[in-house]
């Protein structure tokens, strides 16, 4: 008892402008095992949803899991998703904690 | 495995 569970929740990013307007750094056999936010643009789409927060560690990308995957093949997911004309929005299953596998 | 060199990789969207 006592001990914080690491809460994630799902945030909704609508692609209201050109870019989604995030950095993140990390991946699978890096010190940061899943993504986490470094950077938020403003005036990016991340800006403009405000539920994003920098530290954040994003463990899905509109459903599919970062576990595993190194940094190059989580940003190839992240960038197809804003990409991609079959969703006007990305959801992104974030937390605030530190996730280890 | 021992984390590999590219660990401070960023990427910007």
């Amino acid at each position: 008892p006592g001990l914080l569970e690491p809460t994630s929740c799902l945030v909704r990013v609508p692609k209201s402008a050109s870019t989604l307007g995030i950095a993140i750094e990390g991946g699978a056999n890096t010190r940061q095992p899943l993504p986490r936010i470094v950077t938020i643009q403003r005036g990016g789409s991340a800006h403009n949803c405000g539920q994003l927060k920098v530290g954040q560690v994003i463990l899905e990308v509109n459903g599919v899991s970062l576990r595993g995957r190194e940094h190059r093949e989580a940003a190839r997911l992240i960038a197809e998703a804003f990409k991609t004309k079959e969703k006007d929005y990305i959801d992104f299953l974030v937390t605030e904690f530190n996730v280890s596998l | 495995s021992p984390p590999k060199e590219y660990e401070d990789e960023v990427t910007f969207f």
